[in-house]
Protein backbone atom coordinates (compact mmCIF):
# COMPACT_ATOMS: atom_id res chain seq x y z
CA UNK A 1 0.00 0.00 0.00
CA UNK A 2 1.04 3.81 -0.11
CA UNK A 3 3.44 4.87 2.60
CA UNK A 4 1.82 6.48 5.71
CA UNK A 5 2.99 10.08 6.45
CA UNK A 6 4.62 10.02 9.89
CA UNK A 7 4.99 13.33 11.17
CA UNK A 8 8.10 12.29 13.26
CA UNK A 9 9.64 10.92 10.36
CA UNK A 10 10.06 14.48 9.05
CA UNK A 11 13.46 15.86 8.71
CA UNK A 12 12.55 19.52 10.42
CA UNK A 13 10.37 17.28 13.29
CA UNK A 14 10.71 18.88 16.86
CA UNK A 15 10.02 15.77 18.71
CA UNK A 16 12.76 13.15 20.46
CA UNK A 17 11.34 9.55 19.68
CA UNK A 18 13.18 7.23 21.93
CA UNK A 19 12.32 3.46 22.38
CA UNK A 20 12.68 1.85 25.61
CA UNK A 21 14.18 -1.33 25.25
CA UNK A 22 15.55 -3.89 27.17
CA UNK A 23 17.04 -7.17 26.80
CA UNK A 24 14.41 -9.59 28.91
CA UNK A 25 10.86 -8.62 30.16
CA UNK A 26 10.81 -7.95 34.16
CA UNK A 27 13.00 -5.64 34.54
CA UNK A 28 10.72 -2.23 35.40
CA UNK A 29 10.96 -1.11 31.36
CA UNK A 30 7.10 -0.32 31.48
CA UNK A 31 7.14 1.56 34.97
CA UNK A 32 10.23 3.35 33.70
CA UNK A 33 8.67 4.25 30.72
CA UNK A 34 5.44 5.70 32.70
CA UNK A 35 7.63 7.61 34.97
CA UNK A 36 9.69 9.15 33.18
CA UNK A 37 7.10 10.59 30.82
CA UNK A 38 4.83 12.24 33.58
CA UNK A 39 7.90 13.41 35.49
CA UNK A 40 8.67 14.91 32.06
CA UNK A 41 4.80 16.20 31.84
CA UNK A 42 5.43 17.81 35.12
CA UNK A 43 8.02 19.75 34.25
CA UNK A 44 6.25 21.06 31.16
CA UNK A 45 6.97 19.31 28.28
CA UNK A 46 3.93 17.90 25.67
CA UNK A 47 4.69 14.45 26.47
CA UNK A 48 3.01 10.72 24.33
CA UNK A 49 3.86 7.34 24.90
CA UNK A 50 3.83 4.71 21.93
CA UNK A 51 2.80 1.58 23.51
CA UNK A 52 4.36 -1.18 21.48
CA UNK A 53 5.07 -4.26 23.29
CA UNK A 54 2.28 -6.33 21.92
CA UNK A 55 2.97 -9.23 24.33
CA UNK A 56 2.71 -7.30 27.32
CA UNK A 57 1.02 -3.70 26.80
CA UNK A 58 1.14 -2.83 30.42
CA UNK A 59 1.05 0.95 29.47
CA UNK A 60 -2.56 1.43 29.86
CA UNK A 61 -2.74 0.13 33.57
CA UNK A 62 -0.03 1.58 34.82
CA UNK A 63 -1.27 5.17 33.06
CA UNK A 64 -4.66 4.76 34.68
CA UNK A 65 -6.26 4.30 31.34
CA UNK A 66 -7.09 0.82 31.54
CA UNK A 67 -10.70 0.95 29.79
CA UNK A 68 -10.48 3.92 27.75
CA UNK A 69 -10.02 3.77 23.46
CA UNK A 70 -9.13 6.41 21.89
CA UNK A 71 -11.94 8.22 19.84
CA UNK A 72 -11.67 7.89 16.06
CA UNK A 73 -12.44 10.62 13.77
CA UNK A 74 -12.29 10.00 9.97
CA UNK A 75 -9.03 8.12 9.22
CA UNK A 76 -6.92 9.60 12.89
CA UNK A 77 -7.60 8.90 16.64
CA UNK A 78 -7.20 11.01 19.20
CA UNK A 79 -4.98 9.03 22.01
CA UNK A 80 -6.18 9.59 25.67
CA UNK A 81 -4.72 11.36 28.17
CA UNK A 82 -3.51 11.28 31.52
CA UNK A 83 -1.36 13.05 34.06
CA UNK A 84 -0.78 15.17 31.21
CA UNK A 85 0.68 12.32 28.67
CA UNK A 86 -1.15 11.20 25.93
CA UNK A 87 -1.33 7.28 25.69
CA UNK A 88 -1.82 4.77 22.79
CA UNK A 89 -1.88 1.44 23.16
CA UNK A 90 -1.90 -1.51 21.08
CA UNK A 91 -4.28 -3.41 23.57
CA UNK A 92 -6.98 -0.40 22.59
CA UNK A 93 -7.42 -2.42 18.88
CA UNK A 94 -8.23 -5.16 19.99
CA UNK A 95 -12.28 -6.38 20.22
CA UNK A 96 -11.52 -7.89 24.33
CA UNK A 97 -8.62 -7.08 26.41
CA UNK A 98 -8.40 -10.46 27.32
CA UNK A 99 -7.79 -11.49 24.09
CA UNK A 100 -4.04 -12.58 23.34
CA UNK A 101 -2.51 -10.77 20.62
CA UNK A 102 -0.97 -13.37 18.24
CA UNK A 103 0.47 -10.65 15.53
CA UNK A 104 2.91 -12.36 13.41
CA UNK A 105 6.28 -10.18 12.15
CA UNK A 106 4.94 -8.77 9.22
CA UNK A 107 1.68 -7.45 10.52
CA UNK A 108 3.84 -5.87 13.62
CA UNK A 109 5.85 -3.47 11.36
CA UNK A 110 2.12 -1.93 9.78
CA UNK A 111 0.64 -1.78 13.04
CA UNK A 112 3.03 0.36 14.49
CA UNK A 113 3.12 2.28 11.13
CA UNK A 114 -0.32 3.09 11.90
CA UNK A 115 -0.15 3.85 14.98
CA UNK A 116 2.99 6.65 14.33
CA UNK A 117 0.96 7.59 11.71
CA UNK A 118 -2.84 7.78 11.95
CA UNK A 119 -3.02 9.30 15.82
CA UNK A 120 -3.13 12.52 16.24
CA UNK A 121 -0.46 13.57 18.76
CA UNK A 122 -0.35 17.61 18.08
CA UNK A 123 2.90 19.12 18.73
CA UNK A 124 5.26 16.92 21.05
CA UNK A 125 8.74 17.71 22.82
CA UNK A 126 8.96 14.20 23.45
CA UNK A 127 7.70 10.52 22.42
CA UNK A 128 8.52 7.27 24.53
CA UNK A 129 8.16 3.83 22.39
CA UNK A 130 7.85 1.03 24.78
CA UNK A 131 9.29 -1.75 22.88
CA UNK A 132 8.76 -5.51 23.51
CA UNK A 133 11.38 -6.92 25.53
CA UNK A 134 14.24 -8.44 23.47
CA UNK A 135 15.74 -7.79 19.89
CA UNK A 136 12.70 -8.31 17.69
CA UNK A 137 10.31 -7.22 14.37
CA UNK A 138 9.13 -4.00 16.21
CA UNK A 139 12.50 -2.81 17.70
CA UNK A 140 13.94 -3.13 13.83
CA UNK A 141 10.45 -1.50 12.14
CA UNK A 142 11.06 1.53 14.37
CA UNK A 143 14.58 2.21 13.29
CA UNK A 144 13.26 1.55 9.36
CA UNK A 145 10.08 4.06 10.42
CA UNK A 146 12.18 6.73 12.33
CA UNK A 147 15.88 6.52 11.68
CA UNK A 148 16.53 9.69 14.13
CA UNK A 149 14.60 7.51 16.53
CA UNK A 150 17.15 7.15 20.32
CA UNK A 151 17.33 3.85 22.48
CA UNK A 152 17.64 3.77 26.05
CA UNK A 153 17.97 0.16 27.80
CA UNK A 154 16.93 -0.81 30.79
CA UNK A 155 18.87 -3.48 32.92
CA UNK A 156 18.55 -5.41 36.30
CA UNK A 157 21.58 -5.09 38.48
CA UNK A 158 22.64 -8.21 37.89
CA UNK A 159 25.56 -8.85 36.00
CA UNK A 160 24.24 -12.17 34.23
CA UNK A 161 21.83 -9.92 32.69
CA UNK A 162 24.23 -7.41 31.43
CA UNK A 163 24.79 -9.75 28.37
CA UNK A 164 21.05 -10.18 27.46
CA UNK A 165 20.59 -6.14 27.54
CA UNK A 166 23.49 -5.78 25.80
CA UNK A 167 21.79 -7.58 22.82
CA UNK A 168 19.37 -5.07 22.85
CA UNK A 169 21.86 -2.22 21.71
CA UNK A 170 23.48 -4.50 19.64
CA UNK A 171 20.61 -4.74 17.38
CA UNK A 172 19.85 -0.62 17.72
CA UNK A 173 23.88 0.14 16.53
CA UNK A 174 23.33 -2.10 13.77
CA UNK A 175 20.61 -0.43 12.27
CA UNK A 176 22.42 2.34 13.23
CA UNK A 177 20.24 4.21 15.88
CA UNK A 178 21.71 6.31 18.82
CA UNK A 179 21.97 4.44 22.03
CA UNK A 180 21.26 7.41 24.74
CA UNK A 181 22.43 5.33 27.66
CA UNK A 182 21.55 2.53 30.51
CA UNK A 183 19.01 3.01 33.27
CA UNK A 184 19.85 -0.08 36.06
CA UNK A 185 16.25 -1.09 37.72
CA UNK A 186 15.50 -2.64 41.12
CA UNK A 187 19.04 -1.55 42.70
CA UNK A 188 19.15 -2.42 46.87
CA UNK A 189 15.93 -2.01 48.72
CA UNK A 190 15.87 -1.08 52.44
CA UNK A 191 13.76 -3.86 54.89
CA UNK A 192 10.62 -1.65 55.88
CA UNK A 193 11.11 -3.04 59.71
CA UNK A 194 14.77 -2.56 60.05
CA UNK A 195 16.31 -0.67 57.11
CA UNK A 196 19.10 -3.17 56.63
CA UNK A 197 20.25 -2.82 52.78
CA UNK A 198 19.34 -6.26 50.94
CA UNK A 199 20.74 -6.64 47.28
CA UNK A 200 17.91 -8.48 45.73
CA UNK A 201 18.94 -8.49 42.40
CA UNK A 202 22.98 -7.99 42.93
CA UNK A 203 24.87 -5.00 41.75
CA UNK A 204 27.32 -3.92 39.10
CA UNK A 205 24.65 -5.02 35.91
CA UNK A 206 23.87 -1.23 34.78
CA UNK A 207 27.79 0.14 34.38
CA UNK A 208 28.59 -3.53 33.34
CA UNK A 209 25.91 -2.81 30.45
CA UNK A 210 26.88 1.04 29.81
CA UNK A 211 30.92 -0.49 29.97
CA UNK A 212 29.62 -3.32 26.90
CA UNK A 213 27.72 -0.61 24.53
CA UNK A 214 30.50 1.84 24.92
CA UNK A 215 32.72 -0.58 23.69
CA UNK A 216 30.42 -1.76 21.23
CA UNK A 217 29.70 1.67 19.50
CA UNK A 218 33.34 3.29 20.53
CA UNK A 219 31.51 6.18 21.96
CA UNK A 220 30.34 6.86 25.86
CA UNK A 221 26.94 5.19 26.62
CA UNK A 222 26.93 6.66 30.00
CA UNK A 223 24.58 5.03 33.16
CA UNK A 224 21.93 7.66 33.14
CA UNK A 225 20.14 6.48 36.75
CA UNK A 226 19.80 3.65 38.95
CA UNK A 227 16.48 3.55 40.50
CA UNK A 228 16.17 1.47 43.68
CA UNK A 229 13.95 -1.04 44.05
CA UNK A 230 10.85 0.83 45.75
CA UNK A 231 7.61 -1.29 46.86
CA UNK A 232 5.59 1.60 46.71
CA UNK A 233 6.83 2.10 43.09
CA UNK A 234 5.25 -1.28 42.07
CA UNK A 235 1.75 -0.77 44.34
CA UNK A 236 1.58 2.72 42.06
CA UNK A 237 1.79 0.89 39.07
CA UNK A 238 -0.82 -1.64 39.92
CA UNK A 239 -2.99 1.54 40.76
CA UNK A 240 -2.24 3.11 37.57
CA UNK A 241 -1.02 5.87 39.72
CA UNK A 242 2.95 6.42 38.94
CA UNK A 243 4.84 7.38 41.97
CA UNK A 244 6.72 10.19 40.27
CA UNK A 245 3.31 12.17 41.11
CA UNK A 246 3.46 11.39 44.89
CA UNK A 247 7.22 10.69 45.80
CA UNK A 248 9.77 13.65 45.14
CA UNK A 249 12.79 12.00 45.89
CA UNK A 250 12.15 9.44 43.08
CA UNK A 251 11.36 12.37 40.71
CA UNK A 252 14.35 13.80 41.18
CA UNK A 253 16.01 10.46 39.69
CA UNK A 254 13.55 10.22 36.79
CA UNK A 255 14.89 14.04 35.55
CA UNK B 1 9.78 -29.28 2.10
CA UNK B 2 9.34 -32.55 3.53
CA UNK B 3 7.45 -32.68 7.25
CA UNK B 4 10.13 -33.59 9.60
CA UNK B 5 9.76 -36.55 11.92
CA UNK B 6 8.95 -35.64 15.32
CA UNK B 7 9.09 -38.33 17.93
CA UNK B 8 7.51 -36.71 20.79
CA UNK B 9 4.91 -36.04 17.84
CA UNK B 10 3.65 -39.81 17.61
CA UNK B 11 0.53 -41.19 19.27
CA UNK B 12 2.98 -43.49 20.73
CA UNK B 13 5.68 -41.31 22.60
CA UNK B 14 5.86 -41.54 26.13
CA UNK B 15 7.67 -38.44 26.68
CA UNK B 16 5.71 -35.93 28.34
CA UNK B 17 5.74 -32.41 26.68
CA UNK B 18 5.08 -29.36 29.13
CA UNK B 19 5.70 -25.61 27.43
CA UNK B 20 6.21 -23.41 30.13
CA UNK B 21 4.90 -20.38 29.35
CA UNK B 22 4.66 -16.75 30.81
CA UNK B 23 2.21 -14.21 30.15
CA UNK B 24 5.03 -11.02 31.04
CA UNK B 25 9.00 -11.94 30.92
CA UNK B 26 10.97 -11.72 34.60
CA UNK B 27 8.71 -13.44 36.16
CA UNK B 28 11.22 -16.45 36.91
CA UNK B 29 10.24 -18.80 33.75
CA UNK B 30 13.84 -19.72 32.55
CA UNK B 31 14.77 -20.51 36.54
CA UNK B 32 11.74 -22.71 37.42
CA UNK B 33 12.31 -24.41 34.30
CA UNK B 34 15.56 -25.50 34.85
CA UNK B 35 14.85 -26.07 38.52
CA UNK B 36 11.95 -28.41 38.02
CA UNK B 37 14.45 -30.25 35.19
CA UNK B 38 17.51 -30.91 37.69
CA UNK B 39 14.78 -31.66 40.58
CA UNK B 40 13.22 -34.29 38.50
CA UNK B 41 16.87 -35.75 37.02
CA UNK B 42 17.76 -35.90 40.86
CA UNK B 43 14.72 -38.15 41.14
CA UNK B 44 16.00 -40.32 38.67
CA UNK B 45 14.11 -39.30 35.63
CA UNK B 46 15.22 -39.07 32.37
CA UNK B 47 15.03 -35.52 31.16
CA UNK B 48 15.60 -32.33 28.46
CA UNK B 49 15.49 -28.61 28.30
CA UNK B 50 14.37 -27.13 25.03
CA UNK B 51 15.09 -23.74 25.18
CA UNK B 52 13.08 -22.09 23.06
CA UNK B 53 12.60 -18.24 24.07
CA UNK B 54 15.00 -17.01 20.99
CA UNK B 55 15.12 -13.51 22.38
CA UNK B 56 16.35 -14.04 26.35
CA UNK B 57 17.69 -17.48 26.03
CA UNK B 58 18.96 -17.49 29.43
CA UNK B 59 18.86 -21.50 29.95
CA UNK B 60 22.51 -21.90 29.15
CA UNK B 61 23.71 -19.65 31.77
CA UNK B 62 21.19 -21.53 34.32
CA UNK B 63 22.73 -24.62 33.57
CA UNK B 64 26.03 -24.19 33.60
CA UNK B 65 26.94 -24.42 30.02
CA UNK B 66 27.12 -21.37 28.43
CA UNK B 67 30.06 -22.08 25.90
CA UNK B 68 29.04 -25.81 25.30
CA UNK B 69 27.68 -26.28 21.86
CA UNK B 70 25.96 -30.21 20.37
CA UNK B 71 27.98 -32.30 18.93
CA UNK B 72 26.85 -32.56 15.30
CA UNK B 73 26.70 -35.67 14.04
CA UNK B 74 25.50 -35.69 9.79
CA UNK B 75 22.24 -34.80 9.89
CA UNK B 76 21.69 -35.16 13.79
CA UNK B 77 23.09 -33.22 16.37
CA UNK B 78 23.72 -34.31 20.07
CA UNK B 79 22.56 -32.29 23.06
CA UNK B 80 24.93 -31.05 25.68
CA UNK B 81 24.38 -32.56 29.20
CA UNK B 82 25.06 -31.29 33.04
CA UNK B 83 23.16 -32.47 36.48
CA UNK B 84 21.87 -35.36 33.98
CA UNK B 85 19.61 -32.57 31.96
CA UNK B 86 20.14 -32.73 28.14
CA UNK B 87 20.34 -29.42 26.94
CA UNK B 88 19.69 -27.86 23.49
CA UNK B 89 19.03 -24.26 22.96
CA UNK B 90 18.65 -21.79 20.08
CA UNK B 91 21.05 -19.42 21.45
CA UNK B 92 23.92 -22.34 20.36
CA UNK B 93 22.91 -22.06 16.43
CA UNK B 94 24.49 -18.46 16.74
CA UNK B 95 27.65 -17.45 15.31
CA UNK B 96 27.85 -15.41 18.24
CA UNK B 97 26.40 -15.65 21.40
CA UNK B 98 26.31 -11.93 21.39
CA UNK B 99 24.55 -12.01 18.33
CA UNK B 100 21.14 -9.93 18.79
CA UNK B 101 18.55 -13.02 17.11
CA UNK B 102 16.37 -11.23 15.26
CA UNK B 103 14.19 -13.79 13.83
CA UNK B 104 10.74 -13.30 12.39
CA UNK B 105 7.71 -14.93 12.85
CA UNK B 106 7.96 -18.11 9.91
CA UNK B 107 11.66 -19.00 11.32
CA UNK B 108 10.63 -19.82 14.08
CA UNK B 109 8.49 -22.44 13.51
CA UNK B 110 11.23 -24.16 11.30
CA UNK B 111 13.76 -23.42 13.89
CA UNK B 112 11.74 -25.59 16.83
CA UNK B 113 10.45 -27.93 14.03
CA UNK B 114 14.32 -28.89 13.43
CA UNK B 115 15.23 -28.55 17.30
CA UNK B 116 12.52 -31.18 17.91
CA UNK B 117 13.49 -33.41 15.24
CA UNK B 118 17.55 -32.96 14.64
CA UNK B 119 18.39 -33.52 18.10
CA UNK B 120 19.03 -37.25 19.55
CA UNK B 121 17.37 -36.83 22.60
CA UNK B 122 17.49 -40.78 23.30
CA UNK B 123 14.56 -42.07 25.52
CA UNK B 124 13.04 -38.89 27.57
CA UNK B 125 10.72 -39.08 30.29
CA UNK B 126 9.82 -35.42 30.24
CA UNK B 127 11.05 -32.56 27.96
CA UNK B 128 10.45 -28.73 29.48
CA UNK B 129 10.13 -26.38 26.50
CA UNK B 130 11.03 -22.74 27.86
CA UNK B 131 8.40 -20.83 25.56
CA UNK B 132 9.14 -16.80 24.99
CA UNK B 133 7.17 -14.85 27.01
CA UNK B 134 3.96 -13.50 25.97
CA UNK B 135 1.61 -15.24 23.57
CA UNK B 136 3.72 -15.04 20.09
CA UNK B 137 4.89 -17.27 16.99
CA UNK B 138 6.88 -20.17 19.33
CA UNK B 139 3.79 -20.69 21.54
CA UNK B 140 1.38 -21.65 18.85
CA UNK B 141 3.88 -23.48 16.95
CA UNK B 142 4.65 -25.95 19.67
CA UNK B 143 0.58 -26.69 19.80
CA UNK B 144 0.63 -27.01 15.97
CA UNK B 145 4.35 -29.60 16.31
CA UNK B 146 3.34 -31.85 19.35
CA UNK B 147 -0.87 -31.25 19.97
CA UNK B 148 -0.61 -33.70 22.99
CA UNK B 149 2.23 -31.00 24.36
CA UNK B 150 0.69 -29.76 28.03
CA UNK B 151 1.64 -26.11 29.43
CA UNK B 152 2.05 -24.59 32.85
CA UNK B 153 2.00 -21.21 33.52
CA UNK B 154 4.74 -19.06 35.64
CA UNK B 155 3.39 -15.50 37.51
CA UNK B 156 4.46 -13.53 40.14
CA UNK B 157 2.02 -12.62 43.16
CA UNK B 158 0.87 -9.70 42.28
CA UNK B 159 -2.56 -9.35 40.83
CA UNK B 160 -1.81 -6.83 38.00
CA UNK B 161 0.41 -9.68 36.76
CA UNK B 162 -2.62 -12.10 36.86
CA UNK B 163 -4.29 -10.52 33.52
CA UNK B 164 -1.54 -10.78 31.57
CA UNK B 165 -0.55 -14.44 32.43
CA UNK B 166 -3.82 -15.08 31.70
CA UNK B 167 -3.21 -14.64 28.51
CA UNK B 168 -0.43 -17.40 27.55
CA UNK B 169 -3.10 -19.78 29.13
CA UNK B 170 -5.79 -18.45 26.60
CA UNK B 171 -3.81 -19.01 23.52
CA UNK B 172 -3.21 -22.86 24.41
CA UNK B 173 -6.92 -22.97 25.20
CA UNK B 174 -7.67 -22.08 21.77
CA UNK B 175 -5.35 -24.35 20.31
CA UNK B 176 -6.52 -27.10 22.07
CA UNK B 177 -3.73 -28.01 24.68
CA UNK B 178 -4.30 -28.90 28.03
CA UNK B 179 -3.25 -26.49 30.72
CA UNK B 180 -1.34 -28.15 33.49
CA UNK B 181 -1.37 -25.21 36.26
CA UNK B 182 0.18 -22.08 37.43
CA UNK B 183 3.28 -21.97 39.75
CA UNK B 184 3.60 -18.03 41.20
CA UNK B 185 6.92 -17.42 42.02
CA UNK B 186 8.55 -14.56 43.84
CA UNK B 187 6.50 -15.10 47.19
CA UNK B 188 7.30 -13.74 50.37
CA UNK B 189 10.87 -12.47 51.20
CA UNK B 190 12.32 -13.20 54.60
CA UNK B 191 15.11 -9.55 55.34
CA UNK B 192 18.43 -11.68 56.00
CA UNK B 193 18.85 -9.65 59.54
CA UNK B 194 15.85 -9.64 60.72
CA UNK B 195 13.32 -11.72 59.45
CA UNK B 196 10.89 -9.57 59.16
CA UNK B 197 8.87 -11.32 55.99
CA UNK B 198 9.14 -8.59 53.04
CA UNK B 199 6.31 -8.96 50.41
CA UNK B 200 8.32 -7.68 47.57
CA UNK B 201 6.03 -8.45 44.73
CA UNK B 202 2.32 -7.75 46.66
CA UNK B 203 -0.06 -11.32 47.12
CA UNK B 204 -2.81 -13.28 45.36
CA UNK B 205 -1.90 -13.46 42.08
CA UNK B 206 -1.01 -17.20 41.67
CA UNK B 207 -4.55 -17.69 43.09
CA UNK B 208 -6.17 -15.25 40.93
CA UNK B 209 -4.29 -16.25 37.47
CA UNK B 210 -5.58 -20.51 38.76
CA UNK B 211 -9.40 -18.69 39.08
CA UNK B 212 -9.22 -17.05 35.70
CA UNK B 213 -7.91 -20.04 33.90
CA UNK B 214 -10.30 -22.56 35.23
CA UNK B 215 -12.71 -19.91 34.53
CA UNK B 216 -11.76 -19.80 30.77
CA UNK B 217 -11.36 -23.93 30.31
CA UNK B 218 -14.37 -24.86 32.47
CA UNK B 219 -12.07 -26.98 34.56
CA UNK B 220 -9.66 -27.15 37.48
CA UNK B 221 -6.17 -25.83 36.57
CA UNK B 222 -4.87 -25.84 40.09
CA UNK B 223 -2.12 -23.46 41.68
CA UNK B 224 0.39 -26.06 41.95
CA UNK B 225 3.30 -24.44 43.79
CA UNK B 226 4.35 -21.35 45.71
CA UNK B 227 8.24 -20.76 45.22
CA UNK B 228 9.50 -18.12 47.49
CA UNK B 229 11.92 -15.23 46.88
CA UNK B 230 14.89 -16.78 47.42
CA UNK B 231 18.38 -14.52 46.75
CA UNK B 232 20.34 -18.17 46.58
CA UNK B 233 18.23 -19.24 43.84
CA UNK B 234 19.25 -16.14 42.05
CA UNK B 235 23.04 -16.29 42.65
CA UNK B 236 22.36 -20.15 41.81
CA UNK B 237 21.30 -19.31 38.26
CA UNK B 238 23.92 -16.50 37.86
CA UNK B 239 26.89 -19.06 38.76
CA UNK B 240 25.03 -21.98 36.87
CA UNK B 241 24.28 -24.05 39.39
CA UNK B 242 20.79 -24.38 40.16
CA UNK B 243 19.74 -24.31 43.56
CA UNK B 244 17.54 -27.27 44.01
CA UNK B 245 20.70 -29.12 43.96
CA UNK B 246 22.13 -27.48 47.00
CA UNK B 247 18.85 -26.60 49.03
CA UNK B 248 16.38 -29.82 49.81
CA UNK B 249 13.49 -27.22 50.86
CA UNK B 250 13.00 -25.44 47.77
CA UNK B 251 13.85 -29.43 45.58
CA UNK B 252 10.34 -30.35 48.00
CA UNK B 253 9.04 -27.36 46.26
CA UNK B 254 9.78 -28.87 42.81
CA UNK B 255 8.76 -32.25 43.13
N1 LIG C 1 12.06 0.03 40.93
C1 LIG C 1 11.08 -0.84 41.17
N2 LIG C 1 10.76 -1.16 42.44
C2 LIG C 1 9.79 -2.07 42.71
N3 LIG C 1 9.08 -2.73 41.79
C3 LIG C 1 9.34 -2.44 40.51
C4 LIG C 1 10.32 -1.49 40.11
N4 LIG C 1 10.33 -1.42 38.77
C5 LIG C 1 9.39 -2.28 38.32
N5 LIG C 1 8.79 -2.89 39.37
C6 LIG C 1 7.74 -3.94 39.33
O1 LIG C 1 8.28 -5.04 38.59
C7 LIG C 1 7.27 -5.60 37.76
C8 LIG C 1 7.75 -5.55 36.31
O2 LIG C 1 7.79 -4.22 35.85
P1 LIG C 1 7.38 -3.81 34.36
O3 LIG C 1 7.52 -2.35 34.27
O4 LIG C 1 6.09 -4.42 34.00
O5 LIG C 1 8.57 -4.53 33.58
P2 LIG C 1 8.80 -4.79 32.03
O6 LIG C 1 8.08 -3.71 31.30
O7 LIG C 1 10.28 -4.75 31.88
O8 LIG C 1 8.24 -6.16 31.76
C9 LIG C 1 6.01 -4.78 37.98
O9 LIG C 1 5.23 -5.43 38.93
C10 LIG C 1 6.53 -3.46 38.57
O10 LIG C 1 5.61 -2.86 39.41
N1 LIG D 1 12.17 -17.33 43.36
C1 LIG D 1 13.15 -16.47 43.02
N2 LIG D 1 13.84 -15.84 43.98
C2 LIG D 1 14.81 -14.94 43.68
N3 LIG D 1 15.14 -14.59 42.42
C3 LIG D 1 14.49 -15.19 41.41
C4 LIG D 1 13.47 -16.17 41.64
N4 LIG D 1 13.03 -16.61 40.45
C5 LIG D 1 13.74 -15.94 39.51
N5 LIG D 1 14.61 -15.09 40.09
C6 LIG D 1 15.54 -14.13 39.43
O1 LIG D 1 14.75 -13.25 38.65
C7 LIG D 1 15.39 -12.98 37.39
C8 LIG D 1 14.46 -13.39 36.26
O2 LIG D 1 14.32 -14.79 36.21
P1 LIG D 1 14.23 -15.62 34.85
O3 LIG D 1 14.15 -17.04 35.20
O4 LIG D 1 15.30 -15.20 33.93
O5 LIG D 1 12.82 -15.08 34.33
P2 LIG D 1 12.09 -15.26 32.92
O6 LIG D 1 12.59 -16.50 32.32
O7 LIG D 1 10.63 -15.27 33.28
O8 LIG D 1 12.45 -14.02 32.13
C9 LIG D 1 16.69 -13.77 37.42
O9 LIG D 1 17.70 -12.91 37.83
C10 LIG D 1 16.45 -14.84 38.46
O10 LIG D 1 17.63 -15.24 39.09
ZN1 LIG E 1 14.94 -6.37 58.36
Amino acid sequence: GREKFIPFAQPDSLTRVIGIASGKGGVGKSSITVNLAVSAAKAGFKVGILDADVYGHSIPRLMGVLDQRPTAIDQTFIPVENFGVKVVSMEMFKPERSDPVAYRGPLLHRVLEQLLSDAYWGDLDLLLIDLPPGTGDIAISLGQLIPASEILVVTTPQIAAAEVAERAGRVAHQIKQHILGVVENMSDAPCPKCGETINLFGSGGGAETAKRLSDLVGANVPLIAKVPFTVALRTGGDNGEPIVLVDEKINQIFK
